[in-house]
């Protein structure tokens, strides 16, 4: 464990927990994709299968729990408990275009062809673009509330950490993984419009608001 | 390069 990847755990915790509780004070859910977070909950499930078979560390195991265990709340809040703030006529991806090229590609390109290692490199593919919908939605609205900018920045930051991590792990300990590396630089890539805008406009005070 | 199933990363 070094620095980098510390940070990018906590970063990615605390991008659930701002989005978790900024549901639960304003008691909705408006601006943020039910169809990511639904692609996030897969994510996580389909990953961290290897917490029934493989015991790496205490920390591996309480980080794994707490990132299943939120991703289903959120997908609750917002499908069940605040369903009628859901924001669904903006929220309109079509989420088969992720899942089945992801799925293929993971089929295609993995370390082993064993369901475990297949659903896990589904994963990796799948959570590199699991924001696309979010994006699409504040796209499409033209805006976001800067408590979900803060979300989607704390967010975008764990790969772009990892991405340091791996660096740091190439050069420190000959270890690389090829699958997360290429992953990871699609998945932080994408977040980079999103990165400029955060930086120009809500750090400064602004609304973030896309150019009509 | 990591052996398969043993992914010690979030």
């Amino acid at each position: 464990m070094n620095v980098f990847r510390l940070l990018g755990d906590l970063s990615h915790l605390l991008a659930i927990i701002v989005l978790l509780l900024k549901i639960w004070k304003t008691r909705s859910c408006a601006g943020i994709s039910g169809k990511s977070q639904i692609l996030f909950a897969i994510v996580y499930i389909t990953r961290y299968l290897d917490l029934i078979t493989t015991y790496i560390s205490a920390y591996n195991m309480f980080m794994k729990i707490i990132f299943i265990a939120t991703s289903i709340a959120i997908v609750y809040l917002m499908y069940v408990k605040f369903k009628a703030t859901y924001d669904h006529n903006h929220d309109t991806f079509r989420i088969e275009f992720l899942l089945l090229p992801t799925l293929v590609l993971a089929l295609l390109i993995n370390h082993e062809f064993t369901i475990v290692e297949i659903l896990w490199t589904f994963s990796i593919y799948l959570e590199s673009v699991a924001i696309l919908p979010q994006l699409f939605l504040v796209s499409k609205t033209g805006e976001a509330e800067s408590i979900t900018s803060h979300y989607l920045f704390a967010l975008g930051s764990y790969r772009g950490l990892y991405l340091l991590n791996w660096i740091y792990r190439y050069y420190g300990e000959n270890y690389y993984d090829l699958i997360v590396i290429v992953a990871g630089i699609v998945q932080t890539v994408l977040y980079c419009d999103f990165f400029y805008l955060y930086i120009t406009k809500v750090l400064k005070g602004k609304k973030l608001q896309l150019p009509a | 390069v990591p052996d398969a199933e043993e992914h010690d990363e979030l």
